[in-house]
Order: C-alpha cells, then structure tokens, then sequence
C-alpha cells in the first residue's frame, strides 16, 4: 500500500489521529490515548485495478496492456482498505467497572485498488 | 479530491479543512460507540482508586499471559466494587453491573480476588457469603455460601461465575458478597478505598449475538 502524501492524487492511505483528549473522551477511555483511524482516498484508474494484489509477473503485464487499451470504455475501480486490524480498547461504563474489548478491523494499515 | 472539484466516487463537493476534520471526528465517535453497542459516552461517576485499578489490570495481564484454564475471549470486565455496611469481623461488598452489560455479554469465566492482611497462624476459615434482594420484601436472602480456608496473609481466589452470570439473569443486576472472617482478625478489608489490596472481579466474556434465524 501507499501513504498519501501532501499532492497524492492516486489510492493511497490517508493517515488520521483522533486524540481522545481533544474530543473530551479522556475522562472515559483508559487506553489507548487516540485512535488511527485512518482511510483510503484517491483514485483507481482501469490500469491500476486489482494493484496490490496481483503479482507482479508477465499476467499483470498483459493484463494491464488490456485494461489500458480499453480505459476509455471502463470504470474506476474503488480505493478501499487492504490491511486491518483491531482497536484494543479500556474503558470505564456508566458504573465505573472497567472493560477491556478489541474492535476487529477498525484500524486502516494499508490501502489497494478493487 | 483536490480543493475545489469533485469527488469522482460519490460526488459531493470537497469540505473545506475544518469541516472535513469535524465530519472524521464525528464519524469516529459514532463508529466507536457503535461498535461498543453504547447509546452515547458514559459518565463515569466515580473511577476507581488508581492503586485499586493497577492491581486488577495485573492480574488481568497474568491471567492472560499464563492462559492455562482462562478462556480467551474479546472482552474482559473489571469490577471494583464498593463496601457497604460492616461489623466487627465482616463486610459487605457492593458489585454494580449496567442493564446494558448484562443485557449484551455473556460471562464465560469470573473470579473473585481476595487479599487478607490478617497474621495467619495455620489456616484460618473466612466464609464468602453470595446475598441477592429478597422479591418479597427489603431484606436479602442468601443466594450461596462458601467457606474458604486461608492459609494465611496474600490473595486468594473464588469462582463466581455462577454467581454474576445468575445475576446477569435479574432485573437489577447488583451482587452483594458477604466477607466473614475470625474474631480476632479486625475488618475484612483494607482502610482505604485506594489500597491497592482492595477486592476485585475479573470476569471474561463475548458480546452475546442475538438470536439470528438463518433462512436455507
């Protein structure tokens, strides 16, 4: 996968911290102190679909002379996650007992085109 | 997109900075809460004695690593509770649960953490009484009773699985244990709330799915 970068126009992961301390959660939630949850953005051209995610080998070549030839008459594919993985999380309820749980796949490691 | 164009998947218009920034932190706090199956932030009226707290999360942490008879489950529940009348030699101890823990866990696994400061000479019986309200009236009946033989100063541990997953089954999910020890051991528990001897129970357990009918 790709980081987005300051001028990135293709898919990339965009990287995005909420601190709990700013939204005035800090009081709730032990740990941890924020959350990544960052996001796939950008575009997928027709040549770039199914990137990462095929080998890189003489099929991905042929197969991307063929989507390129036809670009004009194809649709994008979609930017989406690749890689995820839990948020781990402890927190007080509303009768101060203490939770400790893991949300599956709530953080974005790493983004690809469908 | 870029500032000032489109969005070539869904076509709104780009937000500017700020309003992009308030639209991911909303998105944040819902998606959380979601997750967690919580109407809203809970308030927390009074957080456990940090002393208290780190004694339990390292148990937690050495019930985990050293895996044995624990099941491994998504979710772990602390639960410190407060004390409530006491004589001379017992105590009662106040455990609170929320309708919506109760309504939406299922307890695999809960052990009620014990620490006697009492000077041991052999061991010594302290009995751990379970009381639930009485449906008749103001009073408390005893739900079970067990007697534990304490070696001497140091944790001990009780099952009370039984116990909370009972209580999960009530209307109001609150579980009051009776400590009673020896005449000549003082109060069951430490002086202060804080200490970091206070009693605890770790409870594991798994969100419970509803009921889903499968169509074939």
């Amino acid at each position: 996968g790709v980081d987005c970068g300051a001028d990135s126009r293709m898919c990339c992961r965009q990287e995005f911290f909420v601190d709990f301390k700013e939204i005035g959660w800090e009081d709730w939630i032990i740990q941890p102190e924020g959350y990544h949850m960052n996001f796939c953005a950008g575009l997928c051209p027709l040549h770039m679909a199914g990137i990462p995610g095929l080998a890189a080998s003489f099929h991905t070549a042929v197969l991307n002379r063929i989507k390129a030839a036809s670009a004009a008459a194809a649709v994008d594919s979609c930017c989406v996650p690749t890689q995820r993985r839990p948020l781990s999380l402890l927190y007080y309820d509303r009768d101060s007992n203490i939770v400790k749980t893991d949300i599956p796949d709530m953080i974005v490691d790493s983004c690809g085109c469908t | 997109a870029a500032k000032g164009e489109w969005c070539p998947a869904c076509g709104v218009a780009t937000l500017a900075p700020g309003a992009q920034r308030d639209a991911l932190l909303a998105l944040a706090k819902q998606s959380i809460l979601a997750k967690l199956r919580l109407p809203g932030r809970p308030s927390v009226p009074q957080p456990p004695a940090r002393a208290a707290l780190l004694t339990a999360l390292r148990r937690v942490r050495e019930q985990r690593s050293d895996g044995g008879s624990v099941p491994s489950s998504p979710l772990t529940l602390l639960l410190l509770p407060s004390a409530g009348s006491s004589t001379s030699r017992s105590v009662h101890l106040h455990f609170r649960f929320s309708q919506e823990v109760a309504g939406s866990t299922e307890i695999q696994q809960a052990t009620l953490y014990l620490f006697w400061a009492a000077p041991g000479r052999g061991a010594q019986p302290v009995t751990v009484r379970f009381l639930q309200p009485d449906p008749a009236g103001p009073n408390v009946t005893v739900a079970s009773e067990t007697r534990l033989e304490v070696p001497g100063a140091g944790w001990t541990t009780l099952d009370v699985g039984a116990a909370v997953r009972s209580l999960f089954r009530q209307d109001t999910p609150r579980l009051t244990v009776e400590l009673e020890v020896p005449e000549d051991w003082g109060s069951p528990l430490p002086s202060d709330h804080g200490d970091a001897h206070w009693p605890f129970v770790v409870a594991q357990a798994r969100a419970r799915t509803p009921h889903r009918l499968h169509r074939r």
